[in-house]
C-alpha cells in the first residue's frame, strides 16, 4: 500500500475538496497512480469529477442503478471498494460519495471497529494506487475519524484567518487521539495555506503567526495556494484547475505542492 | 417567545457565523433584544464576541472556572440557559459555545427526545429576547437538528458557487423532515447570498440560477452581502462589521438584511 493522505479540517470552506481535486490531478500528472475518495455527504469532489455527478445513474425511485457505485455501499453494505472505483483517466480514479453518506453514522455507528472500516476497505485496492487522497467533511465525526485511522498522513488546508487557525488545535488533538488508539503510524504531512491574498495585511499577519506557531512542531508547506477565480471556474467546467488552466499561477502552485508532497 | 432563527447550511465556510454576528448586531441596533446562541464546537461566534474568547475563565486542567458558562453545560448537564447567557451590551447577549460541544452527541445521543433539548432550554429565556439567532456547525447532525427543532424559521446563507448550491436540496430535505416530525411551525425565512463578487461572471450566472430555481418556492432575500475585506478585519477586532465600520457597503447590507428579516 502506498501513501494514504487524509485532507482534513473541521473548519468549513478552507479548500479540502479543492485541494483533493487539484493535488490529485497534479500528482497524477507527475506519474503517480492516484485514487480520490470522497467521504463528504456533500459529494463535492464527486460533483466535480464524476461524469454526470453524484446523481449519475440514478434510476427509478432515486436509488442509484449502479448501486455498487459509491463509498456508502462500501462502508455500510459490504461492497468491495474495487467495485465502486470509477476510472477518470489513465492515472486518476475516484471512489464517489452519495448523499446516503448523511445516514452512515446511524447505519454503522454500533458496528464493532466502526472507526477502522475504511482502513480495511483500502486494503482491497492497495496494490493499484501509489497515493490515495481522502476528502473529508467539515467535522471531526465518524467519517473523518475513519479517514485518520486509514491514513498514513494528514494534510491540513487552512485560510489565513483566525477562525481556521482556532480550529487547528482541536484537529491536532483529534489526530493525537487517533494516533494513540487507532493508528500509531499516522503523521502530519503538514499545513497548507489556501486562498491566500498577498495584498491583505491581515492575511500576512496570520501567515507570520502560523510560521511562528508551527515552527519546530509541524510542517508548513512552502507552497502557498493563491486566491484565484480560476478555481470555481475550473470546478464549474468539471475539471481540476491543473487541467483547466495549466499555466495559471494557481495551477503552478498545485504542481509545486505535488512536488513537495511527493518528497514528503 | 419571539422569533428563533436557525442560521444553517452544511456547506462549510458560506458565512453562517458571519451572518449570525452581523445580523445580530444589526437587529440589536434596530432596537430588538437579541440572543446569539453558538452551537458550533469551533466556537467562532464565541471567539469573535465573548470577551476573552471560548477559553476565558479556563482554570487549572483546562476545565472552565465558570463551568456554568457554556451551551454544552446547558445541553448536557442540565444547567439553565439563563445561567450561561453573557450580556454583551444593552440589547445583545450570547450563549457561548465551548470545545466540549465536540463530544455532545456522544453525551446526549441516547437521551429520549434528544432532538428537542434546545427547544426546551430556550423556553427559560423566552420572555427576555425578541429574536434568538442560532449559529449552526457545518453539518446536519444533532446540533443542527436541535436548532431546526427549536426554530421558528431557518435562514440559509449561500455563496454563488455550485458546491453551496448543490447542498441546498439536502438541507431543504432535512428541514422538511424536521418540520414533519419535530416542529410543524418551522418555516424557511429565506436564502441570503453572501461573499458576492459582482465582477465575477460565474457568480452572476449562479445568482440568476438561484433566482430561477427558488422562484415561487423559497424566498431569496433582496439584500446581497458583498465580499469585503472588512469582514475578517472586524472579526479580528472582536466586533461585528456593523460596529467596526458602520458606513461600509457590507455593514449597510447587513442593516438592510435586518430590515428585511424584521418584516419577515
Ligand atoms: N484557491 C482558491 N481560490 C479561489 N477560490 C477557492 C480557492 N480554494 C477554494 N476556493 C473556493 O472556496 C469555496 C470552498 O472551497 P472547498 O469547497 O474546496 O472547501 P472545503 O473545505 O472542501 O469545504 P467544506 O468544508 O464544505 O467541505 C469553494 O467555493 C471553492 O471554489
Ligand atoms: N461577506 C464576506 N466578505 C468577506 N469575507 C467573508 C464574508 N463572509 C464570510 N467571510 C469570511 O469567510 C470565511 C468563512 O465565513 P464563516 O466562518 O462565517 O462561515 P461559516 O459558514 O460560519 O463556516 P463554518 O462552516 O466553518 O461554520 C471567514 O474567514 C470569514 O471571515
Ligand atoms: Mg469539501
Ligand atoms: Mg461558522
Amino acid at each position: 500500500m502506498g501513501r494514504v493522505i487524509a485532507i482534513a479540517n473541521q473548519k468549513g470552506g478552507v479548500g479540502k475538496t479543492t485541494t483533493a481535486v487539484n493535488l490529485g490531478a497534479a500528482l497524477a500528472d507527475r506519474g503517480q497512480r492516484v485514487l480520490l475518495v470522497d467521504l463528504d455527504p456533500q459529494c463535492n469532489t464527486t460533483l466535480t469529477l464524476l461524469p454526470g455527478g453524484p446523481d449519475a445513474g440514478r434510476g427509478d425511485g432515486g436509488r442509484s442503478i449502479a448501486r455498487a457505485g459509491t463509498i456508502y455501499e462500501a462502508l455500510a453494505e459490504g461492497v468491495a471498494l474495487r467495485d465502486v472505483v470509477v476510472r477518470l483517466d489513465e492515472r486518476l480514479a475516484l471512489a464517489p460519495a452519495s448523499r446516503d453518506l448523511l445516514g452512515v453514522e446511524r447505519r454503522i455507528g454500533d458496528e464493532p471497529g466502526r472507526d477502522l472500516l475504511l482502513r480495511d476497505l483500502l486494503v482491497d485496492v492497495g496494490e493499484d494506487f501509489d497515493v490515495v487522497l481522502l476528502d473529508c467533511p467539515p467535522s471531526l465525526g465518524l467519517l473523518t475519524v475513519n479517514a485518520l485511522a486509514a491514513a498514513t498522513e494528514v494534510l491540513v488546508p487552512v485560510e489565513c484567518q483566525e477562525y481556521s487557525y482556532f480550529g487547528l488545535s482541536q484537529l491536532l488533538d483529534t489526530v493525537g487521539v487517533v494516533r494513540k488508539r487507532l493508528n500509531t503510524a499516522l503523521r502530519i504531512a503538514g499545513v497548507v495555506v489556501n486562498r491566500y491574498d498577498r495584498t491583505s495585511p491581515l492575511q500576512r499577519q496570520w501567515l507570520d503567526h502560523l510560521h511562528r506557531e508551527l515552527a519546530g512542531q509541524h510542517h508548513l508547506f512552502g507552497t502557498i495556494i493563491p486566491q484565484s477565480r480560476r478555481v470555481p471556474r475550473a470546478a464549474q467546467a468539471r475539471q481540476s484547475v491543473v487541467r483547466y488552466d495549466p499555466a495559471s499561477s494557481v495551477a503552478t502552485a498545485y504542481k509545486n505542492l505535488a512536488l513537495e508532497v511527493g518528497h514528503g
